[in-house]
């Protein structure tokens, strides 16, 4: 049965669509059915696959605004086993964007319900904040996988994060749990990475995935060649590294 | 007359909240009295200064929300001419982050405008997001700086940002102008880097920075000694291009 993960955290450009696409795409090719659904306005997991805004129709919040049927918004991606749903369209009115419905009526879990049937994972894809929008992905949620980037403000974050999840959990969600934390862009060579490495494992132990993700270049190219590292350049270490979580991520629940 | 520059981006991490507090340090070195405003949640002005959130006392919302004085909110940072508003408070309430006040009531501009008289520029580092608070911090403003981080995503979240200040200027804040585009985290060793300046440059011609911003391990620092990058190596070249900066904004308005 499907399970559920929201990608989270309000810290901006920590590499949360950089995680999406790789690791479902890396999970995809570890004979996973993977759906990602993209909750950002940016639409940046369409921008992962070469598609611009209006070349694509069927966006995930018709489903949330104008009850549209989700089964009609799932695209496919060149990838076998990969599937995704874009968010498309523009901005729009203000304060749609902020408010899904109130938080008991869980609109964004009882629309996603239909879909654990097809696939073995759910991924989403948040936009940089939290707000109604993030806090309907989290009660959706089976469970969230947090990135962590390594720098002193992406670390600063977490605390707000942490409280949030837990309000979402003792208030709405109570089965919600923790997928893992991620470290992202680390560059041992600089002691800035290598002391958010430290004080993050020394705080959330074995919650942190042993697999990091170094910093490369090619992982920067995925919206420039539309498609995920791994199919860019297989041995890159930000291929490779992808691949790695992904076996980890597996391992976790005794997949593999 | 103080001039109020809005720094946005809906991007997360493009260097919004570095390019605030660089460049506001620089401009005070250079002799400008400069009041940098936090309207992120994240609160990663003070951070930037080594606060902890429960440190201080005194935060925007409380001027947003709760009507206080915004001449009783402003802090000192340890450098003179150089003052600060926190955004301190929890996220608290969902909707209230949400929706400060309908855009024609131009909340935010009438709390600012007392300020204006006592500062040469007012800066406002936003969240990575556009909603309500972000269109009251555009009708606010006098003008705009948008930080652009030389990768494809940022450069493919450009489009969404130029339409909503058109909306904004066009429908609630005729006067407000482009202060102009900064290239941030430029690397020309690599290709992307060089691509995406040569697109922007391209694109925006003469409103683009003749100052580029390069990737620099002192500017990620910041926040790690709590104090701007000048302060901790002013020959780094992080310190030496925010200077840059300063001077090449000042004279955009023939202040030098
Ligand atoms: N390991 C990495 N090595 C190099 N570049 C990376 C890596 N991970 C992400 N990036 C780049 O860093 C930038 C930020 O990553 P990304 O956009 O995935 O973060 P995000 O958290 O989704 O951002 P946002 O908060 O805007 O949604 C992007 O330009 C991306 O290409
Ligand atoms: N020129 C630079 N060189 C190296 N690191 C940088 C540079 N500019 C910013 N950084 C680092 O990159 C990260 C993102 O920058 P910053 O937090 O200023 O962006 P932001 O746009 O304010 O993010 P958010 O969208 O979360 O508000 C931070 O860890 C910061 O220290
Ligand atoms: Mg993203
Ligand atoms: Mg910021």
């Amino acid at each position: 049965m499907g399970e559920i993960v929201t990608i989270l955290s309000q810290k901006g450009g920590v590499g949360k669509t950089t995680t999406a696409v790789n690791l479902s795409a890396s999970l995809a090719l570890l004979n996973q059915k993977i759906l990602l659904i993209d909750l950002d306005p940016q639409g940046h997991i369409s921008a992962s696959f070469g598609y611009a805004k209006y070349d694509i129709k069927g966006s995930i919040d018709e489903a949330i605004f104008e009850s549209k049927d989700i089964m009609d918004l799932i695209h496919k991606t060149p990838i076998d086993n990969f599937d995704f749903i874009p968010y498309v369209n523009e901005i729009g009115d203000r304060e749609h964007d902020c408010f899904i419905a109130p938080l008991n009526e869980a609109k964004l879990k009882k629309i996603l319900s239909g879909l654990k049937s097809h696939y073995d994972f759910i991924f989403i894809d948040n936009p940089p904040t939290l707000n109604n929008i993030t806090s309907h992905a989290l009660i959706a949620s089976d469970s969230v996988l947090v990135p962590i980037q390594c720098e002193f403000y992406a670390l600063k974050a977490l605390g707000s994060l942490l409280k949030e999840i837990k309000i979402i959990k003792t208030n709405y969600n109570p089965d919600l749990s923790y997928r893992g934390f991620l470290l992202t862009m680390v560059d041992l060579r600089n002691n800035l990475s290598k002391r958010v490495v430290t004080k993050v494992r020394q705080t959330l132990k074995e919650l942190v995935y042993e697999t990091m993700i170094p910093r490369n270049i090619r992982l920067a190219e995925v919206p420039y060649y539309g498609k995920p590292a791994y199919y860019i350049d297989k041995s890159a270490k930000g291929s490779t590294s992808y691949l790695d979580l992904a076996r980890e991520f597996l391992s976790q629940n005794g997949t593999i």
